[in-house]
């Protein structure tokens, strides 16, 4: 069973904007 | 077949052949007969009769000229040709040969052939700088003290190896024509049987220029009579053929001398050397340091190891004492994500792909680690495994570990499921 690829559009980066990759 | 490889291809110390450096090359004098035709008179004796030819010397009647050139022609024992100083220039005064050599050469000898008598007090000098200073060689006078200061025929020992000595010998007046000055560089050197290792010796016979400086005119002590005139006419410098016996200097890292492109004298180096002399490494083989050839061990410049990934080296003395004097290089700019002196391992960020060499461009791929899902951007250098966040997998750290769900929170990527 294999685990699908982390989905970068479901983060809430709201406290996080210093950390959010450039292209999420 | 090249005389700086054996047979097998393993380099081996070479020297250029053995030439007379001096052979058809430009002399420069500080006196030369005929500017103005002049006479000059050649003494010749029979018994106790003495007897002048009276002749003229004119620069510009070929017949009648001795230019410096005469100096290194072709010498001719059927034929002679005589360079000839003005007439009676006597001490104080000199008359100075000075002849460049073109680029360094280890001098064995230095002779002169005269067509006068040989001079009462002559010097012969070497520069090694290309006529900026000048060095005594040896010197030749019956009056060694009163001349140049020096006792005659001075002991030489290990501590004046590099001295020059005043000698009386070769300095009477006869024979009247003909007569020869030989210097040998290194006779009665104390370290000349072991000439290899002594770098005093290997520095003393090294000139770029020979000069030589005729001090005082023998005479027969007629030049102050009443009809002096004539006799001053017979006392002058004159010699047949200037000889600089030695090799073209590379230090045992070329068999011979050619021109380069601006039409100098430079040695053909071999061993992975360069200079006019094979006196450094060439670019990028600096692994070890630059050293003479000697008959034992050629002391080859050798290669940096870059991996190919380095175009530029510099020596380390400390890494090569480390390594027992074998390896010293250090590669500078190591390109294609590599690191480390020899390029050999990648720099962070990267890992090593196995499949490939480590010589090969993509030898080290990029660890391409999660933005979110990794706890870093620094991989394992040879499996690629990023550092993964609580409950994250993968070799990238991309994925939820099995019991785990995606959360909105980019601190935990991945929490249990309850």
């Amino acid at each position: 069973e294999v685990m699908p690829t982390l989905d970068m559009t479901l983060f809430d980066w709201t406290d996080y904007e210093d950390m959010k990759p450039v292209d999420a | 077949p090249d005389p700086c490889y054996d047979e097998n291809g393993n380099p081996r110390r070479c020297i250029p052949d053995f030439v007379n450096s001096a052979f058809g090359k430009e002399v420069r004098t500080s006196s030369t007969c005929g500017k103005t035709p002049g006479r000059y008179c050649l003494v010749t004796e029979k018994g106790d009769e003495r007897n002048r030819n009276c002749h003229t010397c004119d620069a510009s009647n070929p017949k009648k000229y001795h230019p410096p050139a005469y100096l290194t022609d072709l010498n001719n024992p059927h034929n002679l040709t005589c360079w000839q100083s003005e007439n009676y220039i006597q001490y104080p005064q000199n008359v100075t040969i000075t002849l460049s050599l073109g680029k360094k050469f280890e001098v064995t000898y230095v002779s002169l052939q005269f067509c006068s008598p040989r001079p009462e007090s002559m010097a012969i000098f070497k520069s090694m700088d290309y006529g900026k200073s000048w060095v005594p060689f040896q010197y030749y006078s019956a009056q060694c003290r009163k001349m140049y200061t020096k006792p005659s025929k001075a002991t030489i020992t290990k501590q004046n190896e590099q001295e020059a000595i005043c000698t009386d010998s070769h300095t009477d007046m006869h024979p009247l024509s003909g007569g020869l000055i030989a210097f040998s560089t290194l006779d009665g050197r104390p370290s000349a049987h072991d000439f290899d290792n002594s770098p005093v010796l290997q520095d003393w016979v090294t000139a770029t220029d020979i000069k030589v400086t005729f001090s005082r005119l023998h005479t027969f002590g007629d030049e102050n009579e009443d009809d002096s005139e004539q006799a001053r006419d017979s006392y002058f410098y004159a010699v047949s053929d200037l000889q600089v016996g030695g090799r073209c200097k590379c230090n045992g890292h070329a068999s011979r001398c050619v021109k380069d492109r601006d039409g100098n004298l430079v040695c053909e180096c071999k061993h992975n050397t360069s200079g006019p002399e094979c006196d450094r490494c060439k670019p990028f083989h600096y692994d070890r340091p630059w050293q003479r050839a000697t008959a034992r061990e050629a002391n080859e410049c050798v290669a940096c190891n870059c991996n190919l990934h380095a175009r530029r080296c510099r020596f380390n003395m400390e890494l090569y004492k480390l390594s027992g004097r074998k390896s010293g290089g250090v590669c500078l700019n190591c390109r294609h994500n590599t690191a480390g002196r020899h390029c050999h391992y990648c720099k962070e960020g990267y890992y090593r792909d196995l499949s490939k060499t480590i010589s090969h461009r993509k030898a080290c791929k990029a660890c391409d680690c999660h933005p979110v899902g990794a706890a870093g951007k620094t991989c394992n250098q040879t499996t690629g495994q990023c550092p993964c966040k609580d409950g994250v997998t993968g070799i990238t750290c991309n994925r939820c570990a099995k019991g785990y769900q995606q959360s909105r929170s980019p601190i935990a990527p991945c929490i249990k499921i309850p």
